[in-house]
């Protein structure tokens, strides 16, 4: 409830057509990677913050805010086999109804994989506060 | 090997007002 925090790089985002399926985030990170690997840029490190209200990323450095994602703009989280340190997750703009899809970097599959499945639980527990509160 | 991991979420689109 009150948040677990992780330390991850922001690899970037593409947009996508659909707000969740295996296939579209499994081609989406793909084209994350590529675009990231081909950028001479470093990657931004941040912070996840995930609980059931959402997900807060900020710089990890300069602890500024960089993005508050409400539970309710998250369509979908994922820990993909074949980039098996990449986090991702769908959502729909806060600008626009458009779904765009966000990986970070993981310094492990196991962290990565915990990510995704701390996300899991804040949307089981975002569902359990939505019912409650019906 | 590993397997994909991936959750639906089910408040996706849902709003407390609904």
């Amino acid at each position: 409830l009150e948040g677990m925090v992780f330390n991850v790089k922001y690899l970037g985002m593409t947009l996508v057509g659909q707000p969740k399926g295996e296939d579209m985030a499994s081609a989406a990170i793909r084209r994350i990677v590529a675009m990231a690997r081909a950028s001479a840029k470093k990657f931004r490190k941040v912070t996840l913050t995930v609980s059931p209200k959402g997900i807060i990323i900020t710089d990890t450095e300069t602890t500024d805010l960089i993005e508050n994602v409400s539970i309710y703009r998250i369509s979908y989280c994922t820990a993909d086999k074949t980039q098996d340190k990449v986090f991702a997750y769908v959502s729909q703009s806060q600008f626009n109804e458009t779904l765009e899809c966000h990986a970070f970097l993981c310094q492990k599959k196991k962290i990565a994989q915990a990510v995704t499945l701390t996300v899991a639980q804040a949307f089981k527990v975002a569902l359990d506060l939505w019912e409650i509160a019906q | 090997n590993t397997n994909t991991i991936h959750f639906d979420n089910p408040v996706y689109q849902k709003t407390t007002e609904d």
